[in-house]
This record gives structure tokens, C-alpha cells and sequence, in this order.
């Protein structure tokens, strides 16, 4: 099944 | 002092018509370089990115950086009171907790003001890489908004194929299942009709559509919109605002478990 990833865990916070 | 004037009004009307479904309050950061913002929807899968340069506004007074605080339904119910050819003009004191938007017809025979509250929005500001994409998409933005529409009649989840031959947007559902395939095209008589294909290698990734769809209330800001892939990284679809900058939306991608 596809699972939505999560943009945070592209994208570090600065 | 805070004072930018945008003769163009109609273009941060059309903004805020095309972010304030996906975000509902976010921090404008204003800068001598420009007017920005950055903001990840409640769920965190969506992430906008906004930003109108000083040189496009006709006046843009910013005395020091300062970081405005909206909501997006707000603004945008104080912006659908400006006519789509006025002047708008944002201004806000410093240390105020207001911001005020001004609204001159084109002949100066009408000045609306209208003044919101600012909010108090913790949100942190994500690094987003410079990635080389594997592919990019230059199409009608009128054309995508057309797919996207379509096929979330179909189904809830597009796959995004881009290989030689064309792009192909699949999707399945209940009823059945649909694919749209466009291929490059530039024999156009206007190059905004074109549609151009920039593929160094193949690649196919799955998104959900929902999110695709809020991205193409962004429309009305340019004939074209850019969709630029990579495997396992975030899309990026991007609008172009006139000259003087762009909207890009950021959707995290659905991966095989």
C-alpha cells in the first residue's frame, strides 16, 4: 500500500 | 514602517485565493529583498512557498525584517473587497499588532482601507535543498488543472510517469481506472501552449491528488506551470507570478510500503 510520506522528513527546520 | 504598494493588486488577490485553503495562518516575512512566505499545510504533507520581490512593487518602504502573522481566510475575505484593478497598498507600524491594506481604484476616485489584526504564529522555517530533478514539466497550468480535476473523479492517488515518450498520469478507483498521457509538444503557435519535457532519466512517482488539486487554485497567476520530479523527493509545482516571482507548492510523495 502507498503511505503519504511527511514533507518534514524531507526538509530539515532551520 | 512597513509600506509596499503593488499596482497589480489582482496578483495578491489571486495569492491568497490560491493558499488559503491549503494553510490557514502563517508568517509573511517582509525583507529589502521581498515579500515572503512559508508554510506547511495542517497535515504537514504540503508545504508553500511564496515570494514577491521589492523591484516588482511600485513603492517598498521595509525599515527593518519583520515577520507579519495572518490568517489566510481573513486576509483573503479583506482582499475580495479590493477591485481585481486596484492599487493595493499593505502597511503596518512598527511594534503595531495591525495591518492595514489599502485599496485605490485606478482612477483615485475610491480608497478603501482595511485593517486586520495580526497573530502570534510560532512556525519555523524549513531548509528546502536545491535538488536536481530527474524531470521537468513546462505545461498549460489551464491543461494540468484539467488532469488533476479528472482523474480525482476517478481516483484519490496519481501516478506521475515521465519517460521519453510523454508524461503519463494514472489513477484507479471503485468505478474503473483513467490515464492521461501528454507529450512533448512544441510546435505551438504561442510557447505558453507548449508543452515541454526536460527528462535527463525516467521517473514515476505517486501523489495524492487532493493536494494536487488545492495547488491548481494557483492557476489564474500564470499560462504555465512547472512540475519538476525526482524519485522519492517532494514534487515541486511552481507558478509564476509576473515578473516579479513565484508560488511553488511542495507535496510529499506516497511510497510503496
Amino acid at each position: 500500500v502507498n503511505q503519504q510520506s511527511q514533507i518534514t522528513s524531507f526538509f530539515s527546520k532551520m | 514602517m512597513l509600506e509596499l504598494r503593488l499596482v497589480q493588486g489582482s496578483l495578491l488577490k489571486k495569492v491568497l485565493e490560491s493558499i488559503k485553503d491549503l494553510v490557514n495562518d502563517a508568517n509573511f516575512d517582509c525583507s529589502a529583498t521581498g515579500f515572503s512566505l512559508q508554510a506547511m499545510d495542517s497535515s504537514h504533507v504540503a508545504l508553500v512557498a511564496l515570494l514577491l520581490r521589492s523591484e516588482g512593487f511600485e513603492h517598498y518602504r521595509c525599515d527593518r525584517n519583520i515577520s507579519m502573522g495572518m490568517n489566510l481566510g481573513n486576509m483573503a475575505k479583506m482582499l475580495k473587497c479590493a477591485g481585481n484593478d486596484d492599487i493595493i497598498t499593505l502597511k503596518a507600524d512598527d511594534g503595531s499588532d495591525t495591518v492595514t491594506f489599502m485599496f485605490e481604484s485606478p482612477t483615485q476616485d475610491k480608497i478603501a482601507d482595511f485593517e486586520m489584526r495580526l497573530m502570534d504564529i510560532d512556525s519555523e522555517h524549513l531548509g528546502i535543498p536545491e535538488a536536481e530533478y530527474h524531470a521537468i514539466l513546462i505545461m498549460p497550468s489551464a491543461e494540468f488543472a484539467r488532469i488533476c480535476k479528472d482523474l480525482s473523479s476517478i481516483g484519490d492517488t496519481v501516478v506521475i510517469s515521465v519517460t521519453k515518450e510523454g508524461v503519463k498520469f494514472s489513477t484507479r478507483g471503485d468505478i474503473g481506472t483513467a490515464n492521461v498521457v501528454c507529450r512533448q509538444n512544441t510546435t505551438v503557435d504561442k510557447p505558453e501552449e507548449a508543452t515541454v519535457i526536460e527528462m535527463p532519466e525516467p521517473v514515476s512517482l505517486t501523489f495524492a491528488l487532493r493536494y494536487l488539486n488545492s495547488f491548481t487554485k494557483a492557476t489564474p497567476l500564470s499560462n504555465t506551470v512547472t512540475i519538476s520530479l525526482s524519485s522519492e523527493i517532494p514534487v515541486v509545482v511552481e507558478y509564476k507570478i509576473a515578473e516579479m516571482g513565484y508560488i511553488r507548492f511542495y507535496l510529499a510523495p506516497k511510497i510503496e510500503e
